[in-house]
């Protein structure tokens, strides 16, 4: 249930001469007292007491003005209570009283000031804003109904613009010209009532901003322009030129462009813009020559940056303007032209060769410079000198391509011409000398010895030529000498490989890599780069340290020493194992030391003359003869097994051995070398090492040494690595003596002898040839004595490690060398002995009782050089390789002569000799020799 | 029932009273 609008009110307007306005009653009233109550916005609620209520008569009377923009409808509650209980007696009424407008509200504008922008030459109609106003009045009612009208235009004239009426909306109406009025102002007039007279009104101001387009051609301000200017000089601001333009100033529409249409096809000239006052700076940029050209006659256009508008873009047609520059001659001193002349020689090219003449020219006359005196300026090697008169060059040196001074092959000099006279001018010019290579560098190896590991060794070897292409890389490393077996190389780069050993081993290898540069020179065995030096010094020392290692790696276990074979020392050789591996050398564990001086001091042994100081202990290695390898067992069942076997025969035959070593590792392979069993035996090795890594130092010492291959020169270098930390050398101290004295050789040390209460160690000198300025070997027959001291005859009682080694060289294999009667006094101990020449040994007799002797024989199994040296039965195969190795203990009573050991005593010496990859044919009776 | 009668004004400045009832809707 409701009520309708039942009453209307005016706003602004005094209602209460219409009161009542309205009266309410309840049929109620006739049976009981009712009084009348009233409620709602504008009774109770504010704005309070607007209208109010008789309680008695029921009639409601409107008490104040109102304003419809406040409250354009009250809604009046009304209530019929019991007068005395107060009981409503009728459900409440709702009366409506609505105000009437009226239009009291002026239209406002959204903004004070409206701003706009439009492109000059737009088309007519287009819509250049927006005029926004509102009418508080009610709305949708003509006192809200706003009409725009465009009241007035500043700058007058004809209108340019039309207003919508209705929406507001600023159309352009006419052809819009920045160049003649750049903005417009227009008050703007908002009428409510539509428009009508009695609306009411409000103005507003718009602002109409005309936007600049490129519609004016530039032009310049005279019709030709003209300068001068000296020869040979430059310019930064030799002419301006101004251009006009009526566009905007300072827009691209307004800046000029200049540019050339004729004239400066030789890029003498440039014009650039001020931009602050559109003028165009003429520049000279490369110098004039009045001789060449007295006049340069320009054609210069204009154009703005910006492109010209649509309108006006098909108007332009291009104009050119003349420029005129006059160029004003100057006196000139000579001049080198060209300012650098280029001559080519061959690197080999001779002192006192004419390269050429350069000669400096007269600028004014353009002929030869007639009145200047040459000479040679920036000359950094000092490799020219030049005719004063007439300009020729001669070459004042041997030219070295590989000199600093020359870069990628050229090298750089200045020639002065100097003006003779009072006032003198110097004129330069640049002489390149552009030097063809020759191949007269041998590529050299640059690499360091490394330690290398066991688990991964490799040593990588890089070269370098100082030739350039094409005569330096791709280099070609190659390995010679029995190595091959065991070392590979691997390609790397153009210039440098690896190394790599599949079956690195506690073993002494002598590399020796030869490099070979793209046009196939290479680094000679006899001359040895600088990198090589120290290879080729440690090979020396490996030299000293291979009798060393062995004598520690093979001897038999028999000894006292054997007891002591984990750890850090060597492992013995099991005592009277036959055919098994033997493990690879672990210091420590070999028999200690025993002085050999008693089998080797006799001086009249069979033989002849043993005691030159300087043929004893020599080890001789023949020209690429394979002396010890990194093999050192035998898988032949039953060798060593025999005491006294061989003992004095290997002894004798010591000096025999070297002449039937002459194969190589070249031969061991093309003999049949048993690769099966060299990779079982180092692959087991290595699994056992890897087994103890953890537990192990890495501090093994590991030698490695190799051997020439056929046809390299003797005493080629070897090569030698150290295991160990380079900032910790403690690990010496874990290291038994005699491994220990390895290491400190390695590793370049001064050599601690071992405690000895008498006597010092004999002297350990390393002696090579100047490794500055020649370290070639010596040709074949040539003998390096790599310890040049005589050793001294040791006293009784002291130990002596015999590190003298000689190299010989030599086709011919010296018959072998009776052994000194062992019977010494002393501790001695050789470790490995091989003679091919001279008497090698020649010891204090008279020294204690106690021998080992380590020997290792490799060699061709040529019945013929072992026979006689060593008691073996004849070898089928000639080309079978043979690795003996003898280890001789005898005690005090061993024979006399080493060469015909005296069995009977066999009790008293132990022989162990094993035989390497013997010849399929080879008979196993080998061992057998009694 | 409950009444209400409302003062209106015609054309000619007039005033009479309206009656308004409760209606359904």
């Amino acid at each position: 249930e409701w009520i309708k609008f039942a009453a209307a009110c005016r706003e602004g307007e005094d209602n209460s001469k219409r009161n009542p306005i309205a009266k309410i009653r309840s049929d109620c009233e006739e049976k009981h007292p009712i009084t009348y109550s009233i409620s709602g916005v504008g009774i109770d609620r504010a704005p309070y007491g607007i209208f109010v209520v008789n309680p008695r008569t029921g009639e409601i009377n409107i008490t104040s003005i109102v304003d419809r923009e406040v409250t354009p409808v009250f809604v009046i509650r009304c209530f019929a209570k019991h007068s005395v209980t107060g009981i409503d007696l009728e459900p409440p009424l709702e009366l409506r009283v609505r105000v009437l407008d009226i239009n009291d509200n002026p239209p406002i504008f959204a903004q004070t000031v409206f701003t706009g922008s439009i492109e000059e030459s737009s088309m007519d109609n287009t819509l250049v804003m927006k005029i926004i106003a509102s009418d508080a009045d009610e709305p949708n009612h003509l006192n809200s109904k706003i009409a725009f009208k465009i009241e007035s235009q500043e700058p007058s004239g004809p209108p340019m613009f039309i207003m919508n009426k209705y929406t507001g909306e600023l159309h352009l109406a006419n052809y819009l010209d920045r160049e003649q009025h750049s903005s417009y102002t227009l008050v703007v007039k908002a009428s409510d009532r539509d428009g009508a007279a009695d609306g009411i009104s409000s103005l507003c101001s718009c602002n109409v901003k005309v936007i600049d387009v490129n519609d004016n051609f530039p032009t310049l301000a005279q019709s030709s322009f003209s300068a001068s200017i000296s020869e040979n000089s430059l310019s930064s601001d030799l002419l301006r030129i101004q251009a006009l333009d009526a566009d905007e100033e300072f827009t691209d529409n307004w800046l000029a462009e200049f540019f050339f249409l004729s004239g400066n096809e030789d890029n003498w000239f440039e014009i650039v813009t001020d931009r602050a006052t559109n003028q165009g700076i003429l520049r000279v940029i490369k110098e004039l020559n009045y001789e060449y050209l007295q006049t340069h006659s320009l054609i210069i256009g204009v154009r703005n940056v910006a492109a010209f508008h649509h309108s006006v873009a098909r108007d332009f047609q291009m104009s050119g303007t003349p420029l005129t520059i006059e160029v004003k001659n100057v006196i000139e001193p000579p001049r080198f032209h060209p300012s650098s002349v280029v001559f080519s020689v061959s690197e080999s090219t001779r002192v006192n060769y004419v390269v050429g003449t350069y000669t400096a020219i007269d600028e004014d006359t353009g002929a030869i410079a007639s009145n200047v005196v040459y000479s040679i300026g920036r000359d950094p090697a000092a490799w020219f000198r030049i005719n004063q008169n007439t300009g020729e060059i001669t070459l004042n040196k041997v030219i070295d391509r590989e000199s600093i001074y020359v870069i990628n092959g050229q090298y750089r000099a200045e020639v002065l011409a100097i003006t003779r006279g009072v006032t003198r001018y110097t004129a330069t010019g640049t002489i390149v000398l552009s030097i063809q290579d020759i191949n007269d560098n041998c590529p050299t190896i640059n690499t360091e010895l490394r330690k290398v590991c066991m688990h991964s060794p490799s040593v990588i070897i890089t070269a370098k030529d100082r030739d350039g292409d094409p005569y330096g890389p791709p280099f070609t490393f190659s390995i010679h000498g029995e190595p091959q077996t065991t070392w590979i190389i691997r390609s790397i780069n153009a210039s440098s490989a690896e190394l790599v050993s599949q079956n690195i081993d506690f073993y002494i290898y002598r590399i020796y890599i030869s490099v070979r540069d793209n046009q196939g020179r290479r680094s000679s065995s006899t001359t040895l780069s600088g990198a090589a030096i120290g290879l080729m010094f440690l090979g020396g020392l490996i030299f000293v340290l291979i009798p060393i290692l062995m004598s520690m790696s093979d001897c038999c276990g028999c000894g006292p020493g054997a007891a002591g074979g984990v750890g850090t020392g060597f492992e013995p050789v099991p005592e009277c194992t036959e055919g098994a591996i033997h493990p690879w050398g672990i210091e420590g564990a070999q028999p200690e030391d025993r002085d050999v001086s008693h089998i080797l001091a006799p001086t009249t042994a069979a033989g002849g003359d043993f005691c030159e100081p300087s043929d004893i202990y020599t080890n001789t290695y023949g020209g690429g003869g394979v002396v010890a390898s990194g093999v050192e067992e035998t898988t032949g069942v039953g060798y060593g097994t025999g005491t006294g076997y061989g003992t004095a025969g290997g002894i004798s035959g010591t000096g025999e051995v070297k002449g039937s070593i002459g194969g190589t590792i070249k031969e061991y392979r093309e003999g049949g070398v048993n690769m099966a069993f060299l990779d079982n035996y180092f692959s087991e090795k290595a699994f056992v090492y890897a087994d103890e890594d953890e537990g192990r130092p890495a501090n093994d010492c590991l030698l490695i040494y190799d051997h020439e291959g056929v046809g390299t020169p003797v005493g080629s270098v070897g090569c030698c690595s150290f295991i160990g930390e380079d900032t910790d050398e403690t690990y010496l101290d874990t290291l038994g003596p005699k491994f220990k004295t390895l290491a400190e050789i390695c590793l370049g040390k001064e050599i601690e002898p071992f405690p000895d209460v008498n006597l010092p160690w004999p002297c350990v000198n390393v002696t090579f040839p100047n490794p500055e300025s020649d370290l070639n070997l010596p040709p074949p027959g040539t003998t390096i004595v790599v310890n040049g001291c005589a050793p001294m005859p040791p006293p009784v009682g002291t130990t002596t490690v015999v590190t003298e080694n000689t190299y010989t060289s030599g086709s011919t294999i010296q018959p072998p060398r009776p052994m000194p009667d062992p019977l010494l006094h002393g501790n001695m101990t050789v470790t490995e002995t091989y003679t091919s020449g001279s008497p090698s040994l020649c010891v204090d007799p008279l020294r204690a009782s106690n021998v080992v002797v380590t020997e290792r024989v490799v060699g061709p199994a040529s019945a013929s050089d072992l026979r006689g040296m060593l008691d073996i039965p004849d070898l089928a195969d000639g080309s079978n390789v043979i690795v003996t190795e003898r280890v001789i203990a005898p005690n005090s009573r061993l024979p006399t002569s080493l060469s015909i050991p005296d069995l009977v005593d066999g009790s008293n010496v132990v022989v162990t000799e094993r035989v390497f990859r013997p010849a399929s044919g080879m008979p196993g009776s080998l061992i057998n020799i009694p | 029932g409950f009444h209400v009668k409302v003062k209106e004004w015609d054309e000619n400045g007039m005033a009479r009273w309206k009656t308004f009832r409760r209606q359904k809707r």
